[in-house]
């Protein structure tokens, strides 16, 4: 990692920071989340605090813009730059600026958020089933105001659920008018307009009037994009019209032909070939999450990093499971401390090139390079079969207190039931606790005395029902222990899991010798004995466990029923999929005071 | 259906079509993320300040140190980042 110049850092911990303007492309409620988890990527490990205000001077100002936006460091256009920041101090020092003219969405395709309806403002569900027809997009279809809608789940004809598609009939963003929709047509500058524009404005976002006459009431909110709305081209945010014609031909949906380079395009108007406005069709866009997650790690002083893998690298990457590095982690540690540990320290007078950490209460376990496992060629002689492998020790083992208080951890690594009695995972340290002996939790005690050669952070385990052997996991490797001789580290593309899944954070046995495994939003099926994932995997956790949150941190079965871990809270679903509790961790598992 | 007739190729209005060859986009890049000064890339023989300000970039980013303008390096160029210079205020 590393920090700016001279170290710089907020000399606060409790900071403050401001929307500005939003992206017409999510509504705002989505891009408020998107920032408050962003920053708590950063809080989850420092002392720091962030909390939002809607007026005054915040110390991280937050805005969208796009090509020369007031700083002096003008934005590109689609793609290429897609954001930047200043590290900490006063001014314009810790502002976020975010090029609007990418497209903002989670980073996996745009995010259609509805309101009204019945649905609570649940997200659109693409395609979904009207009247027997397939729908991939908003429409008015069965409505006569106009209005465009979708239902939040495959099909509405089945359920009935639906809700209206962010447009500018529906609501506007920011303006004078707190969010009443357009009034068309509208009087601007003398001249009647029936649809959004960018007249009068050189920030390129499109407005409208909220009342018949701009001129005469002043009154005006800026236009939501639709689903269907075009990135970039000469009519960035209009919607595409379906049909419209190029060439002579007719087109109802987004199409490539014209250009070389595959993108998907269409018409802003019914006929291209007359009017010549066009733009992209929606891709699946940039993560603001993400983005954000590595403009706010500069605004609190962290520079670039050259580690691949780390938030603060300076290339844009989608992760769907995103975890910090710890890269990111000592970065911000250097600066800062850590979450439960001392205030923010002066950094060391003489940085070096690689600022040594600070050391903090208990020495940080150091994290090797395990030695990666040669990638298997696909009809390589190597199997699945459990192949002698000397381990290699991946970690000094660390010295425990064994006076560390469970109850003072804000969450852990992995939760299991091993030999009956549940396990509990943390920086290299664990405890027990059985609900059989009244003996309340055992430990810490040291991982590396029990099972040697594990890495101190591990994302999950769980115990085979059948032969008693215990599978760890870390990143995308793997360790099988009986008592204490290991098989591994070896990679789970062995079990079958692709590269979408670059941890796994729980596991669940099921009878006949069969595990589910889950990373991310999806979860995999492992035949123990072959040590294979079954075919058909993965699948969508959301599928069958349904109303369990899907970014768990822990999942694990224990006295029959499922257990979905995220923050301090765990979801306790029955074999019947049935979520019949949501609890505190520490309080109803651990039976903290 | 099968394209009846060659497809044609449209030049679209307003689109952003880089004219810059791929060494402009380079030095551009280069200057721009702090690999290299105005005075550098002025100064000396053209040709070593760019293969010693591609190694630093490589370097940097995790990119095989090679000092040329290979596929590697100009699809780092060309892929989606953030705005902080990477060397320098």
């Amino acid at each position: 990692f590393l920090t700016f110049e001279g170290d710089l850092k907020w000399d606060h911990t409790d900071l403050t920071y401001r929307v500005m303007n939003y992206s017409p492309d999510l509504d705002p409620a989505v891009i408020d989340d998107a920032f408050k988890r962003a920053f708590r990527v950063w809080s989850d490990v420092t002392p720091l605090t962030f909390t939002q205000i809607h007026s005054g001077e915040a110390d991280i100002m937050i805005m969208f813009g796009s090509r020369e936006h007031g700083d002096g460091y003008p934005f590109d256009g689609k793609d290429g730059l897609l954001a930047h920041a200043f590290p900490p101090g006063r001014g314009i020092q810790g502002d976020a600026h975010f090029d609007d003219d990418e497209l903002w969405t989670l980073g996996t395709g745009i995010v259609v958020k509805t309101r009204h309806g019945n649905a609570n403002g649940a997200n659109c569900h693409f395609p979904f089933i009207f009247e027997g027809r397939s729908y991939s997009r908003c429409t008015t279809e069965g409505r006569r105001d106009g209005l465009p809608w979708c239902a939040t789940t495959a099909s509405y004809d089945r359920d009935k659920k639906y809700g209206f598609c962010p447009s500018e009939l529906l609501y506007t963003n920011g303006g004078n008018s707190d969010g009443s929709p357009c009034t068309f047509p509208f009087i601007f500058d003398g001249t009647s307009y029936d649809a959004c524009t960018t007249d009068g404005r050189s920030d390129g976002y499109r407005w409208c009037a909220t009342t018949a006459s701009f001129d005469k009431d002043k009154k005006y909110g800026f236009c939501p994009n639709r689903d269907t709305a075009v990135i970039g081209g000469n009519s960035q945010g209009d919607p595409c019209v379906f049909p419209f014609t190029f060439l002579g031909q007719s087109y109802s949906a987004c199409t490539s032909q014209g250009r070389q380079d595959g993108k998907l395009w269409c018409a802003t108007t019914s006929n291209y070939d007359t009017d010549k406005k066009w733009g992209f069709c929606p891709d699946r866009g940039y993560s603001i999450f993400l983005v954000a997650a590595h403009e706010f790690g500069h605004s609190l002083g962290l520079d670039h990093s050259s580690v691949r893998e780390a938030l603060m690298y300076p290339m844009y990457s989608y992760v769907q499971d995103f975890q910090l590095h710890p890269d990111d982690v000592q970065g911000i540690q250097y600066l800062y401390g850590r979450g439960s540990g001392p205030a923010p320290t002066a950094p060391a007078p003489v940085p070096t090139e690689e600022p040594q950490p600070v050391p903090t209460e208990d020495p940080q376990p150091v994290p090797t390079e395990d030695p990666q496992p040669l990638p298997t060629e696909a009809g390589s002689t190597s199997t699945t079969e459990e192949e002698e492998e000397t381990p290699e020790p991946t970690a000094t083992p660390i010295p425990v207190d064994p006076s560390r208080d469970a109850c003072e951890e804000k969450n852990f690594d992995a939760i299991t039931e091993i030999n009956g009695e549940l396990h509990f995972f943390k920086d290299g340290k664990y405890w027990t606790h059985s609900s059989f002996w009244k003996s309340g939790i055992q430990g810490a005690f040291s991982v590396a005395d029990t099972w040697p050669g594990l890495p101190a952070a591990i994302d999950a385990a769980f115990q085979d029902v059948l032969t008693k052997r215990v599978f760890f996991f870390a990143g995308r490797q793997f360790w099988v222990f009986s008592g204490k001789s290991v098989l591994g580290p070896r990679g789970i593309e062995k079990l079958g899991i692709g590269k979408e899944a670059s941890r796994i954070s729980g596991a669940l046995q099921r009878g006949r010798g069969k595990v589910l495994l889950f990373s991310g939003e999806n979860y995999w099926r492992l035949d123990v004995k072959v040590q294979r994932v079954d075919k058909g995997y993965p699948r969508a956790t959301d599928d069958v466990f349904t109303g369990v949150p899907l970014d768990a941190r822990n999942v694990f079965l224990y006295q029959d029923k499922y257990h979905f871990c995220r923050g301090s809270f765990y979801w306790r679903m029955t074999p019947r999929y049935q979520v019949d509790r949501v609890g505190y961790v520490k309080y109803d598992i651990l039976q903290c005071p | 259906p099968v394209q009846s007739k060659p497809q044609a190729v449209v030049t679209f209005p307003g689109e952003l079509v880089s004219t810059l060859s791929d060494l402009e986009l380079a030095e551009r890049y280069l200057l721009r993320f702090g690999y290299t000064t105005e005075v550098e890339a002025r100064t000396g023989s053209k040709h070593v300040s760019l293969s010693k300000a591609l190694r630093k970039m490589q370097k940097q980013l995790g990119l095989e140190e090679t000092g040329e303008l290979d596929a590697g390096t100009l699809e780092a160029m060309r892929a989606p980042r953030c705005g902080v210079p990477d060397v320098g205020a």
